[in-house]
């Protein structure tokens, strides 16, 4: 028996949106420590990891280890009928063909409870190992994902150039190039709004903007991003959650 | 030009 109560629904909404439009479908590993998923987009070039632990939820118990095979878009659509403030409850049988989903008003005497069913899913899973990074940017999400939106305009790809104090953003396209810069910086009053870079070796790498695209989804989870660059490997896009991470693994581009 | 790689030849398939 899988059961988890959100402190408020909007936390597995946010979740949720920031992963459907990468992976229609994934299963739900659930483990007295917490729920976990890995699921890759139809093209094998990004990579979704969650981990949502255990003290995330308000209450929660898994008494055996289950997989619930979930289709996000349905789960999308029943949890859009909850209110963000809702507490929200999810939880299965063993061997269950559903997912049971409660809201309860907090002010209000008003349940509303919902069933899911839940799918066979028989998806590839990747070795993920312990990787190296070269370099580790960290800034608020919201700059991450203007700088994204603002690029695409321009090209397909987006470049990364991280040198000692300095991460360099820039397009080239058709119509024209673009560059942003941002360098490190220490905001006391405000520390949500601070930079870092980390530096072992400088960075030179491309990404696919559509890719991109989908990553950004996840910027109403965590008012910073940490990205970690590796030369000639997966760039690692993280959004901690209160106790745990949405993760998104992205191939660089190469040159032909 | 640029190609996208996917991230079979650093993962792999379980």
């Amino acid at each position: 028996m899988l059961e988890g109560k959100f402190e408020e629904a909007s936390l597995l909404k946010k979740i949720v949106e920031a992963m459907k439009d990468c992976v229609s479908s994934c299963n739900f590993n659930c483990t007295e420590n917490g729920i976990s998923v890995q699921a890759v987009d139809n093209s094998r070039v990004l990579l979704i990891s969650l981990l949502i632990e255990k003290d995330t939820f308000e209450e929660y118990r898994c008494d055996r280890n289950i997989t619930l095979g979930v289709g996000l878009g349905s789960l999308s659509k029943i949890i859009g009928n909850g209110a963000n403030s809702d507490y929200l409850t999810i939880s299965a049988d063993d061997d269950a063909d559903k997912l049971n989903i409660i809201f309860e008003d907090k002010v209000k005497d008003k349940i509303s409870e919902y069933n899911l069913k839940l799918l066979d899913i028989d998806a590839d899973l990747l070795d993920v190992g312990p990787m190296d990074t070269d370099a580790t940017i960290t800034l608020p999400s919201a700059d991450f994902a203007k700088i994204c939106k603002d690029m695409k305009v321009l090209s397909e790809s987006l470049q990364i150039i991280v040198t000692k104090d300095s991460a360099l953003f820039q397009s080239v396209g058709d119509i024209g190039t673009g560059n942003i810069v941002i360098r490190p910086k220490t905001d006391i009053d405000h520390p949500e709004e601070s930079v870092t870079i980390s530096l072992d070796k400088p960075i030179d790498l491309s990404f696919g903007s559509k890719y991109l695209s989908d990553i950004i989804k996840a910027t109403s989870l965590s008012q910073k991003v940490t990205i970690k660059l590796t030369d000639q490997s997966p760039g690692v896009f993280e959004y901690k959650l209160p106790s745990g991470y949405l993760r998104f693994y992205l191939a660089p581009k190469f040159d032909e | 030009g640029e190609q996208q790689w996917s991230l079979l030849p650093f993962f792999g398939l379980l």
